[in-house]
């Protein structure tokens, strides 16, 4: 068996391409010849889309007028995309992997706080999420708190010491997961992942807000414990905790991509994923709104071949909860 | 009438244009054509594929007719009046993997069942 995921690497596209060559190569249809310039193919044949990954997740980049702004996805989500579609044109359903979670919809959601340097040293950082899009008859079957650590410029701390970091919902003394961040490991940057799906569980699906706190410093490791037993140093009490910047967390001036990232693992038990969207609550053509403003049409291109808009699409320019 | 119409085509077969059988002819779906492409961020294009052509007497095996579909292909083929060929329909439907922008801008994977047409059968 050969691991089916892909390493999240920057050339997306190619990798999006090579989606469609397996599915190609699966139906019989890909010759092996070697894939020529995209100035030569056809229209039919348009390479997958150019994911720019210099381009802020999270910034609109300026589209033409009357087109809703791009939001261009997080590496992490483009691996989830690669990985899945192409297991599944393999034949391996996606809900095997244990990442999944067995979920048939992953969302991901980036983080709007911000640190509130009022407060030196820091030791707690608020993370918040707008979660109000999640759908509340999808079933909740994970989620998780993806933090960015840089590499620390110096060291945080007494060399032997391990830290432990904690992550709560806001104002509550709930633990919902807990790191340990080991001097030696912490020198190199890196995705910490912390388990939140109890925060999500009970949270109305509105804002998700979490605090990552540092914690007690942890016993020093036994070798080195012992040298400084030996060296007859007197036990020093434990230093108070860092700030949680010098341990890499520090959020100014972060790039899109190493911003803290929700993701949430849901079920649908829909079969019909599409009719979803259709039935959001507040889709005015789902209401039978009467106001000839809200008839979009039939959902299908008018003949011209300007599609209409359906029930379930934004109409160009205005973005609408689908 | 069946016995007949079932050596028909070899016979008659030269001028008649012989219809296609009942199979599953290429869909290129083009996201970007439907004016999907605001919101769907990958893929933009994909194979459905879809199913085309006649349930005639006698039908294959491969097109994994169901009872019915076998008695009205016979009524059929015995009297195109009583009743229309049974249909040429999806019999095996897969899905596939879509990255999209909810209505919140976030960025939000998820699999839709039964977008890719694998095989066609008459029911």
């Amino acid at each position: 068996f050969q691991q089916a995921s892909i390493s999240s690497s920057s050339s997306s596209s190619a990798e999006l391409d090579t989606t469609k060559d397996v599915r190609n190569r699966k139906e019989g249809k890909m010759s092996r010849a070697p894939r020529e310039s995209s100035a030569g193919r056809t229209p039919r044949e348009r390479p997958e889309p150019r994911l720019r990954p210099e381009q802020e997740p999270q910034s609109q980049e300026r589209e033409p007028p009357g087109r809703a702004p791009r939001v261009v996805p997080h590496e992490y989500m483009l691996s989830i995309y690669r990985t899945y579609s192409i297991a599944e044109k393999l034949g391996i359903n996606a809900s095997f992997f244990p990442s999944s979670k067995s979920a048939n919809t992953i969302t991901s959601f980036v983080d709007r706080g911000l640190d509130d340097l009022s407060h030196t040293p820091l030791r707690r950082q608020k993370y918040l999420f707008d979660v109000s899009t999640l759908s509340d008859n999808e079933e909740l079957v994970g989620a998780e708190l993806r933090l960015y650590r840089r590499a620390p410029s110096a060291p945080w701390g007494p060399p032997a010491r391990p830290l432990r970091v904690q992550l709560h919902p806001c104002l509550s003394p709930l633990l919902l997961d807990a790191k340990t961040l080991s001097p030696h490991g912490a020198t190199r940057a890196g995705w910490e992942v912390f388990d939140v799906w109890r925060g999500l569980r009970h949270q109305p699906r509105k804002q998700l807000c979490l605090e990552l706190r540092a914690g007690a410093w942890g016993e020093p490791d036994a070798a080195a414990g012992d040298a400084e037993a030996r060296a007859g140093a007197p036990q020093q009490p434990p230093p108070a905790p860092p700030d949680l910047r010098s341990l890499g967390f520090g959020r100014r001036l972060r790039p899109p991509q190493e911003r803290a990232l929700l993701v949430v693992f849901t079920r649908s038990q829909r079969k019909n994923l599409f009719a979803e969207m259709r039935e959001q609550p507040d889709s005015v053509e789902a209401a039978g709104d009467p106001s000839p403003g809200a008839a979009q049409g039939s959902p299908w291109p008018s003949p011209s071949g300007a599609p209409d808009i359906g029930p379930w699409l934004p109409s160009p320019g205005r973005r609408r909860r689908r | 009438t069946a016995f007949a119409s079932r050596h028909g085509k070899r016979h008659g077969g030269g001028g008649k244009k012989s219809r296609l059988r009942c199979s599953k002819k290429p869909l290129h779906v083009n996201f970007k054509e439907l004016g999907w492409d605001d919101w769907i961020i990958a893929p933009l294009e994909y194979e459905a594929y879809h199913c085309e052509g006649v349930c005639d007497f006698p039908l294959r095996s491969h097109l994994e007719p169901t009872n019915h579909a076998i008695i009205q292909t016979l009524m059929n083929s015995m009297d195109p009046g009583s009743t229309p060929p049974s249909c040429c329909v999806p019999t095996k439907l897969t899905p596939i993997s879509i990255l999209y922008i909810d209505a919140g801008n976030n960025v939000v994977y998820k699999q839709y069942e039964d977008m890719v047409v694998e095989s066609c059968g008459c029911r």
